[in-house]
């Protein structure tokens, strides 16, 4: 997705060969035209899935999840993860293993929200190692529900997580592939 | 706001005398076209004022605002509550109390989005005791920039929280005012 990709080289800054910092238009704030292109191009790779959820998970992931739910004329649901005030009972968790806290979460969705007859679209703002997406396709599969597949605005493609949702057999739509973050240079998998 | 009101009603439930449930629609699953006159709302009371951004704080916060920004046409930006990969200088901090859990937390927005040229308009999904808004006031007067006004989807008006902002200066405006939540009735502050 072109505008992206420019949006992630002008607006994005490299903090380490690992980490791309796009708090400028993505992650504290929040450019929403962008947005809605980002919820159009979403919907144009998942089209003719009868989609009736869009599943996501807080905070990062709402703002780029918005529009594609709008589009698709469906909710939005986002996990929680941590306690909320009214979700204290009802509730799909899964557990989410974080490699740099060395730490283990529970991601919750309560089960008022998704259920067998629900088809799902899974969407995220960043794919690194993919244990978040493992926990909403955990949830997913706890529900009963159809994945119909899983979106990233941003896929670190040098880390594992696509082929870990792959090997699991999900569809897998990026929409800026990052294959490098070194020498403070960004270079997308599609550049020849 | 009819539409909301509506929702409140049949779409919401009271969970004590003192917190109403609304995750079917704003805090767990979203409905975006509510959504949309949510935001439709909000520019229609702030008309006029040239807001140059429109700053919320995470989780709950963001979806009703997106679509005021996208209408106005400015960034959204969310304050965070935790630490963040990429927020880690350069940032404006005010401090929240939390009366349920005793304990004060940092809320951070970065430097690098709130400047004294900005005019902010505050938006959050609930209003109950203003802790949170007056630490996004805070934010606001830290950098300098010109508050335009501060907008939340729900007032529980029988908490102090409105009066905490209009006593400090503050023009504020709730989409819906619930004037008791006793009996599991909901009763909103315009009903005759
Ligand atoms: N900006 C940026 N973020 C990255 C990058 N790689 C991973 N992240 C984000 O950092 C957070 C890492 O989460 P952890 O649970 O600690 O996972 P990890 O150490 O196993 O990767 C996640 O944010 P999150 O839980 O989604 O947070 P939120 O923004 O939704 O609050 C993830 O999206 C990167 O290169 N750039
Ligand atoms: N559903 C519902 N929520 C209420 C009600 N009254 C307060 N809240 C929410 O509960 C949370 C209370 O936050 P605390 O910081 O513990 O504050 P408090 O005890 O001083 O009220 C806030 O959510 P938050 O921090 O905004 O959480 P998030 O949803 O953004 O993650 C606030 O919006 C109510 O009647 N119904």
């Amino acid at each position: 997705m072109e505008q992206l990709q420019k949006a992630i080289e002008e607006r994005g800054s490299v903090l380490s060969d690992h980490v791309i910092k796009v708090d400028q238009f993505l992650n504290h704030q929040i450019d929403t035209n962008l947005m809605v292109e980002i919820g159009r191009e979403f919907i144009s790779r998942f089209q003719g899935h009868d989609i009736t959820k869009v599943l996501t998970i807080e905070t990062s992931g709402i703002a780029p999840s918005f529009m594609a739910a709008h589009e698709l004329n469906v909710p939005l649901v986002f996990a929680r993860k941590k306690k909320s005030l009214t979700m204290t009972d009802h509730l799909y968790t899964s557990s989410v293993y974080s490699y740099t806290k060395e730490e283990t979460n529970q991601i919750t969705v309560s089960k008022d929200f998704l259920s067998s007859d629900d088809r799902v679209l899974i969407l995220d703002d960043i794919l690194a190692n993919g244990q978040a997406a493992l926990g909403l396709i955990d949830v997913v599969k706890q529900s009963g529900a159809s994945l119909v597949g899983i979106g990233f605005v941003i896929e670190k493609s040098f880390q594992d997580g696509r082929d870990k949702l792959e090997e699991a057999g999900h569809r897998v739509e990026s929409l800026a592939r990052i294959k490098s973050l070194e020498g403070s240079n960004v270079t997308f998998l599609n550049e020849v």
